[in-house]
Protein backbone atom coordinates (compact mmCIF):
# COMPACT_ATOMS: atom_id res chain seq x y z
CA UNK A 1 0.00 0.00 0.00
CA UNK A 2 1.26 3.48 -0.90
CA UNK A 3 0.37 6.63 0.26
CA UNK A 4 1.74 10.22 -0.40
CA UNK A 5 1.43 12.99 2.70
CA UNK A 6 2.61 16.47 2.05
CA UNK A 7 2.87 18.63 5.28
CA UNK A 8 2.51 22.55 5.10
CA UNK A 9 2.68 25.18 7.72
CA UNK A 10 4.62 27.86 9.18
CA UNK A 11 8.18 27.58 11.10
CA UNK A 12 7.64 26.11 14.78
CA UNK A 13 3.81 24.62 14.19
CA UNK A 14 5.04 21.03 15.07
CA UNK A 15 5.51 19.72 11.73
CA UNK A 16 8.49 17.95 12.26
CA UNK A 17 7.93 16.68 15.19
CA UNK A 18 4.37 15.61 14.26
CA UNK A 19 6.09 13.68 11.25
CA UNK A 20 8.58 12.15 13.80
CA UNK A 21 5.97 11.09 16.10
CA UNK A 22 3.45 9.26 12.97
CA UNK A 23 6.61 7.45 12.03
CA UNK A 24 7.65 6.42 15.27
CA UNK A 25 11.43 7.29 14.38
CA UNK A 26 13.30 10.60 13.98
CA UNK A 27 12.60 10.63 9.85
CA UNK A 28 13.18 14.04 9.83
CA UNK A 29 15.84 16.29 11.31
CA UNK A 30 15.38 19.28 13.17
CA UNK A 31 16.58 22.39 11.74
CA UNK A 32 17.37 24.04 15.09
CA UNK A 33 21.49 23.22 14.56
CA UNK A 34 21.32 25.75 12.34
CA UNK A 35 23.80 28.51 13.25
CA UNK A 36 22.42 32.17 13.04
CA UNK A 37 24.64 33.22 10.39
CA UNK A 38 22.77 29.97 8.12
CA UNK A 39 19.34 30.31 9.34
CA UNK A 40 18.10 33.66 8.44
CA UNK A 41 18.78 33.59 4.76
CA UNK A 42 15.08 34.27 2.90
CA UNK A 43 15.12 31.09 1.15
CA UNK A 44 11.93 30.48 -0.18
CA UNK A 45 10.32 27.04 0.83
CA UNK A 46 12.32 23.54 0.31
CA UNK A 47 10.35 20.72 -0.96
CA UNK A 48 11.54 17.45 0.22
CA UNK A 49 9.81 14.01 0.25
CA UNK A 50 11.55 11.21 1.90
CA UNK A 51 10.41 7.46 1.92
CA UNK A 52 9.15 5.63 5.39
CA UNK A 53 8.19 2.22 5.34
CA UNK A 54 5.33 1.94 8.20
CA UNK A 55 3.09 -0.72 9.05
CA UNK A 56 -0.41 0.21 10.75
CA UNK A 57 -2.66 -3.23 11.72
CA UNK A 58 -1.00 -5.51 10.35
CA UNK A 59 -0.70 -3.68 6.97
CA UNK A 60 2.70 -2.32 5.53
CA UNK A 61 2.77 0.92 3.91
CA UNK A 62 4.86 2.82 1.62
CA UNK A 63 4.86 6.37 2.52
CA UNK A 64 6.11 9.21 0.49
CA UNK A 65 6.11 12.39 3.41
CA UNK A 66 6.99 15.94 1.87
CA UNK A 67 8.22 18.47 4.15
CA UNK A 68 7.62 22.16 3.28
CA UNK A 69 10.04 24.14 5.33
CA UNK A 70 10.12 27.80 5.65
CA UNK A 71 6.35 28.31 4.22
CA UNK A 72 5.40 31.43 5.90
CA UNK A 73 8.72 32.48 7.69
CA UNK A 74 9.48 35.35 5.18
CA UNK A 75 8.27 38.86 5.19
CA UNK A 76 6.75 38.15 1.80
CA UNK A 77 5.37 34.88 1.66
CA UNK A 78 3.25 34.90 -1.41
CA UNK A 79 5.76 33.06 -3.85
CA UNK A 80 5.41 29.79 -1.29
CA UNK A 81 1.92 29.64 -2.39
CA UNK A 82 3.09 29.06 -5.83
CA UNK A 83 6.28 26.84 -5.14
CA UNK A 84 3.82 24.61 -3.63
CA UNK A 85 1.20 24.65 -5.98
CA UNK A 86 3.32 23.91 -8.77
CA UNK A 87 4.34 21.32 -6.74
CA UNK A 88 1.76 19.39 -6.75
CA UNK A 89 0.42 20.29 -10.34
CA UNK A 90 3.98 18.40 -11.53
CA UNK A 91 2.71 15.13 -9.92
CA UNK A 92 -0.31 15.55 -12.23
CA UNK A 93 1.50 16.90 -15.40
CA UNK A 94 4.24 13.71 -14.96
CA UNK A 95 0.86 11.43 -14.86
CA UNK A 96 -0.14 13.09 -17.85
CA UNK A 97 2.81 12.57 -19.99
CA UNK A 98 3.17 8.83 -18.99
CA UNK A 99 -1.13 8.06 -19.75
CA UNK A 100 0.03 9.63 -23.33
CA UNK A 101 3.24 7.24 -24.07
CA UNK A 102 2.35 5.06 -26.51
CA UNK A 103 5.56 3.02 -24.95
CA UNK A 104 5.16 2.94 -21.13
CA UNK A 105 7.55 3.44 -18.98
CA UNK A 106 7.65 0.48 -16.43
CA UNK A 107 9.76 2.48 -13.77
CA UNK A 108 7.30 5.27 -13.63
CA UNK A 109 6.59 6.17 -10.45
CA UNK A 110 2.92 7.72 -9.20
CA UNK A 111 4.00 11.00 -6.71
CA UNK A 112 0.69 12.46 -6.48
CA UNK A 113 -0.06 13.96 -3.01
CA UNK A 114 -3.16 11.96 -1.75
CA UNK A 115 -3.36 14.30 1.50
CA UNK A 116 -2.03 17.63 2.49
CA UNK A 117 -1.57 18.50 6.21
CA UNK A 118 -1.94 22.27 6.50
CA UNK A 119 -0.81 23.24 10.07
CA UNK A 120 -2.69 25.78 11.51
CA UNK A 121 -0.67 27.58 14.37
CA UNK A 122 -2.60 28.18 17.81
CA UNK A 123 -3.46 31.40 18.02
CA UNK A 124 -7.06 30.88 19.58
CA UNK A 125 -8.09 33.36 17.34
CA UNK A 126 -9.16 33.03 14.17
CA UNK A 127 -7.60 31.73 10.56
CA UNK A 128 -5.69 34.33 9.65
CA UNK A 129 -5.24 35.83 5.96
CA UNK A 130 -2.36 33.59 4.81
CA UNK A 131 -4.41 30.30 6.14
CA UNK A 132 -7.09 30.94 3.76
CA UNK A 133 -4.96 31.85 0.85
CA UNK A 134 -3.14 28.27 1.36
CA UNK A 135 -6.27 26.12 1.93
CA UNK A 136 -7.79 27.95 -1.07
CA UNK A 137 -5.79 27.89 -3.58
CA UNK A 138 -3.85 24.49 -3.18
CA UNK A 139 -7.98 22.69 -2.07
CA UNK A 140 -8.67 22.13 -6.12
CA UNK A 141 -5.31 20.25 -6.51
CA UNK A 142 -5.00 18.11 -3.41
CA UNK A 143 -7.18 16.88 -0.28
CA UNK A 144 -6.64 19.49 2.63
CA UNK A 145 -6.72 18.27 5.84
CA UNK A 146 -6.93 21.47 8.43
CA UNK A 147 -5.14 20.14 11.96
CA UNK A 148 -4.14 22.99 14.62
CA UNK A 149 -0.38 22.45 15.49
CA UNK A 150 1.26 22.56 19.49
CA UNK A 151 -2.92 22.19 20.20
CA UNK A 152 -1.80 21.73 24.34
CA UNK A 153 -1.06 25.48 23.97
CA UNK A 154 -5.23 25.99 24.11
CA UNK A 155 -7.33 24.73 26.97
CA UNK A 156 -10.06 22.88 26.48
CA UNK A 157 -12.89 25.53 26.27
CA UNK A 158 -9.83 27.60 24.03
CA UNK A 159 -9.66 24.45 21.80
CA UNK A 160 -13.70 24.21 21.24
CA UNK A 161 -14.00 27.82 20.70
CA UNK A 162 -11.00 27.68 18.21
CA UNK A 163 -11.91 24.58 16.41
CA UNK A 164 -15.41 25.90 15.93
CA UNK A 165 -14.70 29.31 14.78
CA UNK A 166 -12.10 28.07 12.47
CA UNK A 167 -14.82 25.60 10.87
CA UNK A 168 -16.74 29.07 10.35
CA UNK A 169 -14.05 30.86 8.26
CA UNK A 170 -13.86 27.74 6.45
CA UNK A 171 -17.56 27.96 5.92
CA UNK A 172 -17.11 31.46 5.10
CA UNK A 173 -14.65 31.34 2.41
CA UNK A 174 -16.11 28.40 0.85
CA UNK A 175 -12.88 26.57 1.89
CA UNK A 176 -13.43 23.01 0.19
CA UNK A 177 -11.20 20.94 2.89
CA UNK A 178 -11.38 17.33 3.08
CA UNK A 179 -14.50 16.61 5.34
CA UNK A 180 -14.32 12.91 5.61
CA UNK A 181 -17.52 12.53 3.07
CA UNK A 182 -20.54 9.95 3.49
CA UNK A 183 -23.36 9.26 1.42
CA UNK A 184 -26.19 9.04 4.13
CA UNK A 185 -28.59 6.85 1.36
CA UNK A 186 -25.44 4.71 -0.04
CA UNK A 187 -23.28 3.39 2.90
CA UNK A 188 -23.52 1.98 6.03
CA UNK A 189 -24.69 3.01 9.52
CA UNK A 190 -21.04 2.30 10.66
CA UNK A 191 -19.53 4.67 7.80
CA UNK A 192 -22.20 7.55 8.30
CA UNK A 193 -21.12 7.13 12.02
CA UNK A 194 -17.11 7.01 11.78
CA UNK A 195 -16.93 9.94 9.10
CA UNK A 196 -19.30 12.31 10.98
CA UNK A 197 -17.12 11.78 14.04
CA UNK A 198 -14.12 12.26 12.07
CA UNK A 199 -15.81 15.45 10.57
CA UNK A 200 -16.29 16.87 13.78
CA UNK A 201 -13.04 16.49 15.08
CA UNK A 202 -12.17 18.92 12.44
CA UNK A 203 -9.70 20.71 12.75
CA UNK A 204 -7.60 17.89 14.09
CA UNK A 205 -6.12 19.38 17.02
CA UNK A 206 -2.35 17.58 17.33
CA UNK A 207 0.22 17.05 19.82
CA UNK A 208 3.57 15.59 18.90
CA UNK A 209 6.73 14.00 20.77
CA UNK A 210 9.76 12.58 20.32
CA UNK A 211 9.97 11.78 23.98
CA UNK A 212 8.32 8.77 26.10
CA UNK A 213 7.23 9.06 29.94
CA UNK A 214 6.09 6.02 32.18
CA UNK A 215 2.49 6.97 33.06
CA UNK A 216 0.21 3.74 34.72
CA UNK A 217 2.74 1.62 34.08
CA UNK A 218 2.73 2.45 30.16
CA UNK A 219 5.80 4.22 28.32
CA UNK A 220 3.66 6.70 26.02
CA UNK A 221 4.77 9.54 24.27
CA UNK A 222 4.16 12.45 25.84
CA UNK A 223 5.65 16.34 26.50
CA UNK A 224 6.70 16.80 30.12
CA UNK A 225 5.51 20.16 32.04
CA UNK A 226 6.12 21.32 35.42
CA UNK A 227 2.93 21.35 35.79
CA UNK A 228 1.80 17.86 34.21
CA UNK A 229 2.45 15.69 31.19
CA UNK A 230 0.64 15.95 27.97
CA UNK A 231 -0.16 12.22 26.20
CA UNK A 232 -0.02 12.02 22.32
CA UNK A 233 -2.31 8.92 22.35
CA UNK A 234 -5.00 9.84 25.12
CA UNK A 235 -7.72 11.33 23.28
CA UNK A 236 -9.22 13.88 25.92
CA UNK A 237 -5.40 15.86 25.22
CA UNK A 238 -5.09 15.10 21.33
CA UNK A 239 -6.58 14.19 18.33
CA UNK A 240 -3.92 12.30 17.05
CA UNK A 241 -4.18 8.95 17.42
CA UNK A 242 -7.94 9.26 15.84
CA UNK A 243 -6.66 11.20 12.78
CA UNK A 244 -3.42 8.70 12.45
CA UNK A 245 -6.35 5.98 11.81
CA UNK A 246 -7.96 7.95 9.67
CA UNK A 247 -4.63 8.79 7.36
CA UNK A 248 -3.23 5.07 6.98
CA UNK A 249 -6.29 2.74 7.77
CA UNK A 250 -9.82 4.25 7.54
CA UNK A 251 -9.37 6.48 4.56
CA UNK A 252 -6.72 6.02 2.50
CA UNK A 253 -8.16 4.73 -0.07
CA UNK A 254 -11.17 7.24 -0.35
CA UNK A 255 -8.17 9.91 0.27
CA UNK A 256 -6.51 7.79 -3.09
CA UNK A 257 -9.42 7.80 -4.93
CA UNK A 258 -10.92 11.58 -4.77
CA UNK A 259 -6.71 12.32 -5.67
CA UNK A 260 -6.93 10.20 -8.67
CA UNK A 261 -10.54 10.16 -9.83
CA UNK A 262 -11.57 13.58 -8.98
CA UNK A 263 -8.70 15.57 -8.31
CA UNK A 264 -7.00 14.34 -11.27
CA UNK A 265 -9.13 14.23 -13.64
CA UNK A 266 -10.41 17.82 -12.69
CA UNK A 267 -7.19 18.97 -13.58
CA UNK A 268 -6.63 16.63 -17.15
CA UNK A 269 -9.92 18.39 -17.94
CA UNK A 270 -8.88 21.77 -17.39
CA UNK A 271 -5.38 21.52 -18.54
CA UNK A 272 -6.34 19.93 -22.15
CA UNK A 273 -9.12 22.49 -22.76
CA UNK A 274 -6.83 25.24 -22.48
CA UNK B 1 4.59 58.04 38.98
CA UNK B 2 3.67 57.75 34.84
CA UNK B 3 4.90 55.14 32.44
CA UNK B 4 4.21 54.08 28.78
CA UNK B 5 4.50 50.89 27.61
CA UNK B 6 3.82 49.35 24.37
CA UNK B 7 3.22 45.65 23.25
CA UNK B 8 3.97 44.71 20.36
CA UNK B 9 3.42 40.75 18.82
CA UNK B 10 1.56 38.96 16.22
CA UNK B 11 -1.90 38.43 17.00
CA UNK B 12 -2.12 35.23 18.85
CA UNK B 13 1.29 35.43 21.09
CA UNK B 14 -0.94 36.31 23.91
CA UNK B 15 -0.28 40.44 24.21
CA UNK B 16 -4.12 41.22 24.75
CA UNK B 17 -3.63 38.15 27.79
CA UNK B 18 -0.95 39.74 29.33
CA UNK B 19 -1.65 43.17 29.95
CA UNK B 20 -5.02 42.66 31.44
CA UNK B 21 -2.68 39.98 33.48
CA UNK B 22 -0.33 43.03 34.59
CA UNK B 23 -3.07 45.20 35.29
CA UNK B 24 -5.62 42.11 36.83
CA UNK B 25 -8.75 43.40 35.10
CA UNK B 26 -9.94 43.27 31.29
CA UNK B 27 -8.34 46.62 30.20
CA UNK B 28 -8.03 45.52 26.48
CA UNK B 29 -11.09 43.47 24.78
CA UNK B 30 -10.32 40.54 22.76
CA UNK B 31 -11.11 40.71 19.36
CA UNK B 32 -12.20 37.01 19.26
CA UNK B 33 -16.07 38.10 19.25
CA UNK B 34 -15.18 39.44 15.36
CA UNK B 35 -17.10 37.91 12.64
CA UNK B 36 -15.07 36.31 9.68
CA UNK B 37 -16.41 38.73 7.56
CA UNK B 38 -14.90 41.72 9.89
CA UNK B 39 -11.65 40.13 10.67
CA UNK B 40 -10.21 39.47 7.17
CA UNK B 41 -9.91 42.39 5.74
CA UNK B 42 -6.23 43.55 5.23
CA UNK B 43 -6.12 46.84 7.40
CA UNK B 44 -2.71 47.44 8.55
CA UNK B 45 -2.09 47.96 12.16
CA UNK B 46 -4.32 49.61 14.74
CA UNK B 47 -2.18 51.80 17.40
CA UNK B 48 -4.06 52.52 20.80
CA UNK B 49 -3.39 53.82 23.58
CA UNK B 50 -5.30 53.03 26.88
CA UNK B 51 -4.80 55.12 30.43
CA UNK B 52 -4.79 52.24 33.40
CA UNK B 53 -4.39 53.00 37.35
CA UNK B 54 -1.92 50.52 38.59
CA UNK B 55 -0.59 50.36 42.04
CA UNK B 56 2.89 48.74 42.88
CA UNK B 57 3.88 48.18 46.32
CA UNK B 58 2.19 51.06 47.68
CA UNK B 59 3.02 53.68 44.51
CA UNK B 60 0.52 54.80 42.45
CA UNK B 61 1.28 54.01 38.66
CA UNK B 62 -0.75 55.89 35.91
CA UNK B 63 0.41 53.88 32.81
CA UNK B 64 -0.45 54.25 29.55
CA UNK B 65 -0.82 51.11 27.66
CA UNK B 66 -0.30 50.94 23.73
CA UNK B 67 -1.52 47.68 22.49
CA UNK B 68 -0.73 47.50 18.41
CA UNK B 69 -2.96 45.13 16.78
CA UNK B 70 -2.91 43.73 13.50
CA UNK B 71 1.32 43.51 13.48
CA UNK B 72 2.17 40.44 11.52
CA UNK B 73 -0.88 39.23 10.10
CA UNK B 74 -0.38 40.25 6.74
CA UNK B 75 0.62 38.39 3.99
CA UNK B 76 3.23 41.33 3.51
CA UNK B 77 3.93 43.04 6.94
CA UNK B 78 6.44 45.81 5.63
CA UNK B 79 4.45 48.92 6.09
CA UNK B 80 3.88 47.86 9.47
CA UNK B 81 7.20 48.37 11.37
CA UNK B 82 6.75 51.76 9.49
CA UNK B 83 3.70 52.33 11.36
CA UNK B 84 5.14 51.65 14.35
CA UNK B 85 7.94 53.42 13.97
CA UNK B 86 6.61 56.54 12.94
CA UNK B 87 4.41 56.64 15.85
CA UNK B 88 7.57 56.40 18.18
CA UNK B 89 8.68 59.44 16.39
CA UNK B 90 5.83 61.46 16.49
CA UNK B 91 6.01 61.44 20.36
CA UNK B 92 9.40 62.93 20.24
CA UNK B 93 8.26 65.33 17.49
CA UNK B 94 5.79 66.60 19.80
CA UNK B 95 8.60 67.32 22.34
CA UNK B 96 10.93 68.85 19.85
CA UNK B 97 7.98 71.41 19.36
CA UNK B 98 7.42 71.99 22.79
CA UNK B 99 10.75 72.63 24.20
CA UNK B 100 11.13 74.99 21.31
CA UNK B 101 7.92 77.09 22.02
CA UNK B 102 8.65 80.54 24.09
CA UNK B 103 5.20 79.97 25.47
CA UNK B 104 4.42 76.48 26.93
CA UNK B 105 1.48 74.94 26.38
CA UNK B 106 0.89 74.02 30.56
CA UNK B 107 -1.32 70.81 29.48
CA UNK B 108 1.36 69.21 27.30
CA UNK B 109 1.70 65.84 27.87
CA UNK B 110 4.72 63.65 27.56
CA UNK B 111 3.84 60.68 25.41
CA UNK B 112 7.06 58.87 24.85
CA UNK B 113 7.38 55.08 25.11
CA UNK B 114 9.28 53.89 27.73
CA UNK B 115 9.37 50.60 27.23
CA UNK B 116 8.48 48.12 24.01
CA UNK B 117 7.76 44.88 24.89
CA UNK B 118 7.77 42.68 21.86
CA UNK B 119 6.29 39.03 22.04
CA UNK B 120 8.04 36.50 20.14
CA UNK B 121 5.83 33.40 19.02
CA UNK B 122 7.35 30.40 21.19
CA UNK B 123 7.90 28.36 17.76
CA UNK B 124 11.04 26.38 19.85
CA UNK B 125 13.51 27.29 16.92
CA UNK B 126 15.10 31.03 16.46
CA UNK B 127 14.14 34.52 15.71
CA UNK B 128 12.61 34.68 12.48
CA UNK B 129 13.60 37.18 9.98
CA UNK B 130 10.06 39.92 10.95
CA UNK B 131 11.57 39.62 14.44
CA UNK B 132 14.79 40.57 13.91
CA UNK B 133 13.64 43.66 11.72
CA UNK B 134 11.31 44.90 13.95
CA UNK B 135 13.64 44.82 16.95
CA UNK B 136 16.46 46.16 15.15
CA UNK B 137 14.85 48.98 13.43
CA UNK B 138 12.63 50.02 16.46
CA UNK B 139 15.71 49.53 19.36
CA UNK B 140 17.55 53.03 18.38
CA UNK B 141 13.64 54.85 19.38
CA UNK B 142 12.50 53.21 21.89
CA UNK B 143 13.83 50.48 25.12
CA UNK B 144 13.22 47.22 23.14
CA UNK B 145 12.63 44.55 25.84
CA UNK B 146 12.26 40.40 23.92
CA UNK B 147 9.45 38.43 25.36
CA UNK B 148 8.51 35.02 24.41
CA UNK B 149 4.58 34.96 24.99
CA UNK B 150 2.68 31.50 25.34
CA UNK B 151 5.91 30.53 27.28
CA UNK B 152 4.12 27.44 28.76
CA UNK B 153 3.95 25.84 25.48
CA UNK B 154 7.32 24.90 26.44
CA UNK B 155 8.65 22.29 28.53
CA UNK B 156 12.00 23.86 30.45
CA UNK B 157 14.61 22.05 28.27
CA UNK B 158 12.89 23.34 24.83
CA UNK B 159 12.46 27.06 27.12
CA UNK B 160 16.01 27.03 27.99
CA UNK B 161 17.41 26.30 24.58
CA UNK B 162 15.03 28.63 22.67
CA UNK B 163 16.31 31.92 25.14
CA UNK B 164 19.92 30.65 24.53
CA UNK B 165 19.16 31.03 20.59
CA UNK B 166 17.12 34.07 21.07
CA UNK B 167 19.69 35.86 22.52
CA UNK B 168 22.62 34.25 20.56
CA UNK B 169 20.19 35.84 17.58
CA UNK B 170 20.32 39.09 19.22
CA UNK B 171 24.30 39.10 19.87
CA UNK B 172 24.98 37.97 16.08
CA UNK B 173 22.17 40.89 14.66
CA UNK B 174 23.87 43.41 17.58
CA UNK B 175 20.29 44.15 17.76
CA UNK B 176 20.46 46.62 20.82
CA UNK B 177 17.69 45.59 23.60
CA UNK B 178 17.45 46.82 26.90
CA UNK B 179 19.32 44.34 28.99
CA UNK B 180 19.35 45.67 32.73
CA UNK B 181 22.85 47.73 32.27
CA UNK B 182 24.81 47.94 35.23
CA UNK B 183 28.14 49.60 36.21
CA UNK B 184 30.49 46.92 38.17
CA UNK B 185 32.55 50.22 39.19
CA UNK B 186 29.54 52.20 40.15
CA UNK B 187 26.75 50.07 41.32
CA UNK B 188 26.54 48.67 44.45
CA UNK B 189 26.62 45.02 45.25
CA UNK B 190 22.32 44.50 45.18
CA UNK B 191 22.27 46.69 41.93
CA UNK B 192 24.64 44.15 40.22
CA UNK B 193 23.33 41.27 41.27
CA UNK B 194 20.00 42.19 40.68
CA UNK B 195 20.21 43.43 36.90
CA UNK B 196 22.42 40.19 36.37
CA UNK B 197 19.49 38.50 37.11
CA UNK B 198 16.89 39.77 34.83
CA UNK B 199 19.37 40.06 32.05
CA UNK B 200 19.91 36.32 32.37
CA UNK B 201 16.79 35.77 32.21
CA UNK B 202 15.81 37.56 28.60
CA UNK B 203 13.65 37.18 26.84
CA UNK B 204 10.96 36.82 29.56
CA UNK B 205 9.12 33.56 29.29
CA UNK B 206 5.37 34.99 29.53
CA UNK B 207 2.36 33.70 30.34
CA UNK B 208 -0.81 35.49 31.05
CA UNK B 209 -4.48 34.21 32.37
CA UNK B 210 -7.74 35.79 32.95
CA UNK B 211 -9.10 33.18 35.22
CA UNK B 212 -8.10 32.08 38.84
CA UNK B 213 -7.91 28.48 40.56
CA UNK B 214 -7.35 27.53 44.18
CA UNK B 215 -4.24 26.09 44.65
CA UNK B 216 -3.01 25.13 48.11
CA UNK B 217 -5.83 27.69 49.84
CA UNK B 218 -4.36 30.32 47.61
CA UNK B 219 -6.31 32.00 44.28
CA UNK B 220 -3.78 32.51 42.10
CA UNK B 221 -4.23 33.28 37.94
CA UNK B 222 -2.83 30.52 35.79
CA UNK B 223 -4.20 28.29 32.87
CA UNK B 224 -6.05 25.08 33.70
CA UNK B 225 -5.39 21.60 30.94
CA UNK B 226 -5.99 18.30 31.77
CA UNK B 227 -3.08 17.63 32.63
CA UNK B 228 -2.08 20.54 34.97
CA UNK B 229 -2.64 24.13 35.65
CA UNK B 230 0.16 26.72 34.80
CA UNK B 231 0.41 29.47 38.01
CA UNK B 232 1.55 32.52 36.24
CA UNK B 233 3.18 33.84 39.19
CA UNK B 234 4.97 30.48 40.04
CA UNK B 235 8.60 31.23 38.86
CA UNK B 236 9.33 27.67 37.59
CA UNK B 237 6.41 28.38 35.32
CA UNK B 238 6.86 31.58 33.80
CA UNK B 239 8.91 34.80 34.57
CA UNK B 240 5.70 37.53 34.70
CA UNK B 241 6.27 38.08 38.40
CA UNK B 242 9.57 38.86 37.60
CA UNK B 243 9.13 40.89 34.71
CA UNK B 244 6.29 42.77 36.52
CA UNK B 245 7.93 43.75 39.27
CA UNK B 246 10.93 44.87 37.23
CA UNK B 247 8.83 47.28 34.81
CA UNK B 248 6.35 48.71 37.76
CA UNK B 249 9.02 48.95 40.36
CA UNK B 250 12.59 48.80 40.43
CA UNK B 251 13.61 49.54 36.73
CA UNK B 252 10.95 52.21 36.47
CA UNK B 253 13.02 54.50 36.41
CA UNK B 254 15.71 53.22 34.67
CA UNK B 255 13.68 52.67 31.51
CA UNK B 256 12.23 56.56 31.53
CA UNK B 257 15.79 57.84 32.05
CA UNK B 258 17.03 56.12 28.93
CA UNK B 259 14.30 57.16 27.18
CA UNK B 260 14.29 60.60 27.75
CA UNK B 261 18.28 61.46 28.44
CA UNK B 262 19.80 58.98 25.43
CA UNK B 263 17.27 57.49 22.76
CA UNK B 264 14.97 60.94 22.68
CA UNK B 265 18.45 62.75 22.77
CA UNK B 266 19.57 60.98 19.75
CA UNK B 267 16.45 61.51 17.40
CA UNK B 268 17.12 65.10 18.41
CA UNK B 269 20.17 65.71 17.55
CA UNK B 270 19.75 63.31 13.98
CA UNK B 271 16.66 65.50 13.12
CA UNK B 272 18.61 68.86 13.92
CA UNK B 273 21.74 67.92 12.06
CA UNK B 274 19.65 67.18 8.71
N1 LIG C 1 3.69 22.55 22.89
C1 LIG C 1 4.09 21.75 21.90
N2 LIG C 1 5.34 21.89 21.39
C2 LIG C 1 5.69 21.06 20.41
C3 LIG C 1 4.82 20.08 19.87
N3 LIG C 1 5.46 19.42 18.87
C4 LIG C 1 6.67 19.95 18.80
N4 LIG C 1 6.84 20.94 19.72
C5 LIG C 1 8.04 21.74 19.97
O1 LIG C 1 8.03 22.88 19.13
C6 LIG C 1 9.33 23.15 18.63
C7 LIG C 1 9.32 23.12 17.12
O2 LIG C 1 8.83 21.88 16.67
P1 LIG C 1 9.09 21.35 15.20
O3 LIG C 1 8.42 20.02 15.11
O4 LIG C 1 10.53 21.38 14.86
O5 LIG C 1 8.29 22.42 14.34
P2 LIG C 1 8.32 22.71 12.75
O6 LIG C 1 9.21 23.88 12.56
O7 LIG C 1 6.91 23.03 12.41
O8 LIG C 1 8.79 21.49 12.06
C8 LIG C 1 10.24 22.12 19.27
O9 LIG C 1 10.80 22.68 20.44
C9 LIG C 1 9.30 20.98 19.60
O10 LIG C 1 9.74 20.18 20.67
C10 LIG C 1 3.51 19.96 20.44
O11 LIG C 1 2.67 19.14 20.03
N5 LIG C 1 3.21 20.82 21.44
N1 LIG D 1 -0.88 28.77 26.21
C1 LIG D 1 -1.16 30.05 26.49
N2 LIG D 1 -2.23 30.63 25.90
C2 LIG D 1 -2.48 31.91 26.20
C3 LIG D 1 -1.66 32.68 27.07
N3 LIG D 1 -2.16 33.92 27.13
C4 LIG D 1 -3.24 33.95 26.36
N4 LIG D 1 -3.45 32.74 25.79
C5 LIG D 1 -4.54 32.35 24.90
O1 LIG D 1 -4.19 32.63 23.56
C6 LIG D 1 -5.30 33.16 22.85
C7 LIG D 1 -4.98 34.53 22.30
O2 LIG D 1 -4.57 35.37 23.35
P1 LIG D 1 -4.57 36.95 23.23
O3 LIG D 1 -4.09 37.48 24.54
O4 LIG D 1 -5.89 37.44 22.76
O5 LIG D 1 -3.46 37.17 22.11
P2 LIG D 1 -3.10 38.48 21.25
O6 LIG D 1 -3.75 38.30 19.93
O7 LIG D 1 -1.62 38.44 21.15
O8 LIG D 1 -3.59 39.67 21.98
C8 LIG D 1 -6.49 33.14 23.81
O9 LIG D 1 -7.18 31.92 23.63
C9 LIG D 1 -5.80 33.16 25.16
O10 LIG D 1 -6.58 32.62 26.19
C10 LIG D 1 -0.53 32.04 27.68
O11 LIG D 1 0.23 32.61 28.44
N5 LIG D 1 -0.35 30.73 27.34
Amino acid sequence: VQLTLMVVGASGTGRTTFVNTLCESEVLPHTIDQTPEEAHIETGIQIKPIQVELEEDGVRIAMTLIDTKGFGDNIDNEYCFQEILSYLELQYDHILAEESRIRRNPRFKDQRVHALLYFIPPTGHALREMDIELMKRLAPRVNVIPVIGKSDTLTPKELREFKKRIMEDIEYYSIPVYNFPYDVEEDDEDTILDNSELRALLPFAIVGSEEKFMINGENVRGRRYPWGIVEVENPDHSDFARLRQALLMTHLTDLKEITHDFLYENYRTEKLSR
